[in-house]
């Protein structure tokens, strides 16, 4: 058993922000809803045009997405569903 | 226990303890097995000695593992203690570097954590400690080494992910390596830690701006390794001052290896750069193994020839 938390439709969003104000929106966020940092370590590092990678359960993805598009953030979803990738690291194989 | 241990995929904490007992037994004039401590649920923490035993040798102390949910860490030394035994006595570099040079080896060091992410939370960054009186477990053992402890890019929050413990070595696992290696620092010369993802080589300092002292040599010896791990598929990382290269954090393993005397304290960030993140999927072992073989083949070359 890899997971026993499920991260069925969970995604992987990635944002460069480009100026204070994605910045600041960013941090803002993330004290709003349940964001999972995957780089940097924490909401806590992100500077401007830095790759910022975060995942989302797959409940709050949708409002995530709306509020990133609400505000003008370019971002792009670099894993669609987690628990897929989970299963895939093992590439098909059982272990 | 008679089973062949596969470093293509993804291992288990059960079968990586039974592969130390394994492979020490198997070549008992390369590889030692010592406990170091136990983590906080009570696992024992097992670090490889290798190199040929011989009388005082310089050393090299690597860790893997430190975050849970960076699998391909673990997988990296379990690779480096193979391929050291599989080609001494067949490749020169290697032969002379196990003659000449000990590796301290610890596969996971955060493995209730390790543990954690097999079975119940793929994701998990943090040890399994619930130190903090509250309800959230886990302090982040890469902000929980006596450097600064606690002042730049940490939190005091028990439930973040960088949580950095009630106090420097606070948890049992950092405490358990910081005292095996301030006891060992007459021969430890090199420390190498072992992350993923973002491919980078870093060095210290990450608590502050200011350079090391030895900041010239470290930035070529990083180029120089970068150069090596590249030259086999091309991938490419950056290198430099953690604090710049990546974001200030204090707390961190290599500052403290590298304050604590260790004048070649890296750590690298092996694959990828975000299509799978912390999912990197098992056919990646080999190839990320393989190109980093030669980063910290590089670097042990170095440290043997000009450490003091």
């Amino acid at each position: 058993l890899v997971s026993a938390s499920s991260f069925d439709r969970a995604k992987v969003f990635r944002v460069k922000p480009q100026n204070e104000r994605q910045v600041k929106f960013i941090k803002d966020l993330a004290s709003i809803k349940q964001l999972d940092f995957w780089h940097p370590d924490s909401a806590l590092h992100v500077v401007t045009h830095m790759e910022v990678d975060f995942h989302v359960s797959a409940d709050q993805s949708r409002a995530v997405q709306t509020f990133m598009e609400q505000n003008r953030i370019q971002y792009e979803v670099l894993l669609h569903n987690l628990q897929e990738e989970i299963e895939k690291q093992f590439d098909g194989k059982k272990n | 226990f008679t089973a062949r241990h596969c470093y293509t995929k993804y291992n288990s904490w059960d079968t990586i303890a039974a592969w130390t007992a394994r492979i020490a037994k198997k070549y008992p004039k390369l590889v030692s097995r010592i406990e170091i401590g136990n983590t906080f649920e009570q696992r024992p923490m097992y670090l490889l000695q290798v190199g040929k035993v011989s009388g005082r040798k310089k050393t090299i102390f690597m860790d893997c593992g430190i975050h849970a949910r960076e699998w391909i860490s673990p997988a990296f030394c379990q690779w480096f203690v193979k391929q050291a035994t599989r080609t001494y006595g067949k490749d020169k570099t290697m032969t002379y570097l196990l003659d000449n040079l000990n590796f301290y080896v610890l596969p996971v060091f955060n493995i209730d954590g390790y543990v954690w992410s097999w079975t119940k939370d793929r994701l998990w960054r943090k040890n399994r400690s619930n130190n903090s009186n509250t309800d959230c477990i886990g302090t982040d053992l890469n902000r929980n080494f006596n450097a600064a402890w606690g002042t730049v890019g940490v939190s005091d929050d028990p439930c973040d992910e960088i949580y950095c413990g009630t106090a420097a070595e606070s948890e049992k696992e950092t405490k358990a390596v910081a005292t095996f290696i301030r006891e060992n620092l007459h021969s430890i010369k090199g420390y190498l830690t072992i992350h993923s993802y973002s491919q980078m080589l870093l060095f210290p300092y990450g608590y502050t701006s200011r350079k090391a002292p030895n900041h010239d040599e470290l930035n070529k010896v990083a180029e120089e390794a970068v150069e090596a791990l590249s030259s086999m598929y091309g991938t490419k990382y950056k290198y430099g001052v953690s604090a710049t290269i990546i974001y200030p954090t204090s707390g961190s393993s290599d500052d403290w290896a590298y304050d604590e005397g260790i004048k070649y304290s890296f750590g690298f960030e092996l694959r990828d750069r975000g299509k799978y993140g912390f999912l990197l999927p098992q056919s990646k072992i080999k190839p990320t193994c393989k190109e980093t073989m030669l980063a910290v083949m590089h670097i042990a070359k170095y440290v043997l020839n000009h450490a003091s």
